[in-house]
């Protein structure tokens, strides 16, 4: 007879760590990089912080040449200290399971981390935090008991603040390599983060690649401006995302209200009118106990709400990071002769807002100010030569190129850059796509490629088309202006 | 202050279905469609059944002209029914979660495609099921509480069994499309398992696509040889797998056995002298119980399995389709010309032992006789067009081609198909690549690519330059002969 068994979600994600990135030692380097760094980006950022963000990679045990140390250190908001042991060692535990566009979503960022660190050293996960409110620095030292996905405290202590320091440091110890693949991935990645977030302070500290002597290099991402996005803020769920589960899922949390109240406090866009048009095309009583709904009324009252319209959902709980950043970061960065960007309205899939911003360079020094990972897809085309830098949430995506929606409209045959276009097969043009969601509808927990959705698709394609049809008004005009000079 | 909390596995999956192949209604049809079947396959196929399996495609509800209804019959092992609720009613339950090769290895196919209905529809799932020794038949309706990742029974049954059936049916309404879209995804699957599998009687029932008066159209892959590939047998893991949390986990598992003991029983290719080398190199003595290992003497004795060397994993726990069958299948279903393929000798990576199979089909009736997905790749190639047919455990693999590591070797600048293997700009080859392991590090939970692992990419390499290099030989011959009748 077979035997069947149950696994808690931390063994689950342990053991299939390459479905969350963790496919090879430089790519583990990596993920557990930009794990930590998205968490300082979210605890800052999103909450009007400018964020100064401090990334070491060292070697601290002479013992294990193999082992690295990962230290992130932030000026964010802090975790409050009851919380720490289970936001680290309580895989599928999280603050952003709410709707707001936020880098972190699933809750398993930090844990994939430890858990991976932890499984290959042995060595404890070791966090100090400190919320802007609070006197005090709280320390822990912490692992994860897999089997019950709990966390397991080995050291904790605290200590009063002797500054207005408020922030997290996070230091994790993994089985990994320093290669120029592992240096190449995490300075692209630093690089590109700071194309579109000119306002953030990095730090990158690492083992150096240099001559004896000198053990650690540093590479620095300066501020150049003070001027923050508006941080998204928090919003209700819209009707159209609704679905039966989480009907029950959100009565469950508001028992005692009437169907009616229910309604308007629960969603957003349904005000009494509306309330009171969905009730009557459920044929419910408005003031009927929403806990004590049968299955039946809850079917009409689900399908009475696909059936309604609505304004479409608020865009407040999304953070663009608009045309203007968007066009400084790509002139900064690549120096290209020719720089637009666009940001689309806000559109909706599922119930989820999304908007779609682009950006398009070309000439000047583009080519020579293309990162490795940028410069390597290149060399795979044939001319006119695409360089994609793709983003969702404001978080770069570097790997699984052709899997993603984006690529799949930057390459298709329909995307004729050549005839319609006008590019020469020698021209080379950078395109610069960002999606930004309160969900991103990414392939995989490792958020490396977007899924392609409909709506979204739909977006890029009009976003990139609209920059390409700028892109050739100006080649048009510079061709012109050649052969007028020539003459 | 910021509000944290815990996800139970199923709501997280049901929130993130896309991750798990979930993302648009065609999709949602056809991966309901192959969780079930290769469910039903590995009910079969892994215990020595000759398959038999009923796919059928319905609408039942003139209410709801979007509901379809899945129904998956099969004549496999049937589930035991106490075991049933969990089986398909909590997410991260399975039988699977063992050392040997099979289709399902996460525990959760079954509970996506049931979240997916029961979030839309709303209507509960049915089974069906007797085990090969029950006088009875067990029925359960069911659904799955999300918030407490348990099942909700609500009904069940139970009959004397009338005849000696014994195997499963699952019914599951969804809401989804049938287009042409949804009708090509499934024929193709279908297809492509039938290429592989000729020992299997498959028979798909599906709304008809002509004209009304009838209703169901059926198709029938017909069983053509008895002969069923060996089994694959459960195996105790390798050493060179363990990490330090594997090893806490077998010692929870085996508490009382001293750690010579432990080593013995708890891994494969260890016997007294090679558990010996293991405790002298870890200075641990071996009658010491090995639940009272302290955490330093737990990390001397993984650093020492680390420094040893084993025989390599027994392949007794895969189960390969095998030269012959893979040569009878494309030359049935491709009618080419020129047909090989080549079984490697077993690896390994990270201690799950690993094969890899390729088949390669030129010439004849290839063109016409590839399935739409295949032709469809081809439509996008520059020639030769090389039409890729992925496998893995036997699973046909349609989507994410791109992001596939054997994608990228078949498409790699370094494997010139015109100038090393000599074909002509307009030649087609069908190249077939099937990995089969203990564990196939895919690149997600949807199964649809595998990710770049090294000794993998290694082996699919040189399995397809050995194909190729026979098919340059055989072209050489060919033109050889047709010049010298041209003469
Ligand atoms: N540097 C930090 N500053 C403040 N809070 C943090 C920090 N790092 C983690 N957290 C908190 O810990 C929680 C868990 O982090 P984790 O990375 O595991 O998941 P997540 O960010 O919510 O989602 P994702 O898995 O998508 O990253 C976060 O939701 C956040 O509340
Ligand atoms: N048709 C069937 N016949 C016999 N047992 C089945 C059948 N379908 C499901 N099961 C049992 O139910 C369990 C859960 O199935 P489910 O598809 O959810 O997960 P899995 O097959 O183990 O893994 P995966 O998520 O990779 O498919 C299986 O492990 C198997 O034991
Ligand atoms: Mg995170
Ligand atoms: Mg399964």
């Amino acid at each position: 007879a077979e035997s069947f068994r149950q696994m808690s979600p931390a063994e689950f994600f342990y053991r299939n760590k390459e479905i969350a990135g963790f496919t090879s030692a430089s790519r583990a380097m990596y993920q557990t990089v930009r794990e930590f760094f998205e968490n300082s980006l979210d605890a800052t950022e999103v909450y009007g912080i400018l964020p100064r963000i401090t990334l070491r990679i060292s070697k601290e045990d002479p013992n294990n040449p193999s082992y690295f140390t990962v230290t992130v250190e932030d000026n964010g908001i802090g975790i409050p200290s009851t919380i720490i042991p289970d936001a680290f060692g309580r895989v599928l535990f999280s603050s952003k399971y709410k709707l707001k566009q936020t880098r972190g979503m699933y809750g398993l960022g930090a844990k994939m981390a430890i858990l991976y660190g932890q499984q290959n050293t042995g060595k404890p996960f070791e966090i100090y935090s400190s919320t802007m409110n609070s006197k005090r620095v709280y320390f822990y030292k912490l692992m994860i008991k897999m089997d019950k996905n709990e966390p397991l405290v080995l050291e904790e202590g605290e200590w009063p603040k002797s500054s207005k320091w408020h922030g997290t440091i996070v230091k994790l110890t993994l089985e990994g390599e320093w290669s120029k693949r592992t240096r190449d991935y995490i300075s692209v990645y630093l690089k590109r983060t700071a194309i579109i977030a000119p306002y953030a302070d990095i730090i990158f500290i690492s083992p150096s690649t240099e001559a004896e002597g000198q053990d650690q290099e540093v590479t620095v991402y300066r501020r150049v401006t003070n001027k923050l996005p508006v941080p998204p803020k928090e919003t209700k769920p819209h009707p159209i995302g609704v679905d039966l589960e989480m009907l029950k899922l959100m009565i469950s949390e508001r028992p005692s209200a009437s169907t009616k109240e229910f309604l308007i406090k629960g969603f957003q866009r349904v005000g009494e009118k509306k309330a009171e048009e969905i009730l009557k095309k459920a044929n419910i009583e408005p003031g009927k106990k929403v806990s004590s709904l049968t299955n039946i009324e809850l079917e009409r009252l689900y399908k009475a709400m696909k059936e309604t319209k609505f304004i479409a959902p608020s865009a407040e709980s999304l953070s663009p990071i608009g045309e203007e950043l968007i066009k400084i970061g790509l002139k900064e960065v690549l120096q290209a002769e020719f720089v637009d960007a666009i940001t689309r309205k806000p559109k909706s899939y599922g119930g989820h807002p999304f908007i779609v911003e682009a950006g398009i360079a070309y000439g000047g020094k583009l080519l020579e100010n293309l990162d490795e990972i940028a410069k390597d897809s290149i060399k795979g085309q044939q001319g006119p030569f695409v360089a994609l830098l793709r983003y969702a949430n404001k978080i770069p995506l570097l790997f699984d190129e052709k899997a993603d929606v984006i690529w799949s409209i930057v390459n298709s045959d329909e995307f004729s850059w050549k005839t319609t276009y006008k590019l020469d097969p020698t021209d080379v043009v950078a395109v610069l796509v960002h999606v930004a969601s309160t969900k991103v509808p990414y392939k995989g927990v490792g958020k490396e490629s977007i899924a392609p959705v409909e709506e979204i698709r739909k977006e890029v394609e009009a976003a990139v088309q609209e920059l390409a049809r700028r892109l050739r008004v100006y080649l048009t005009k510079k061709r012109k202006k050649q052969e007028a000079q020539e003459k």
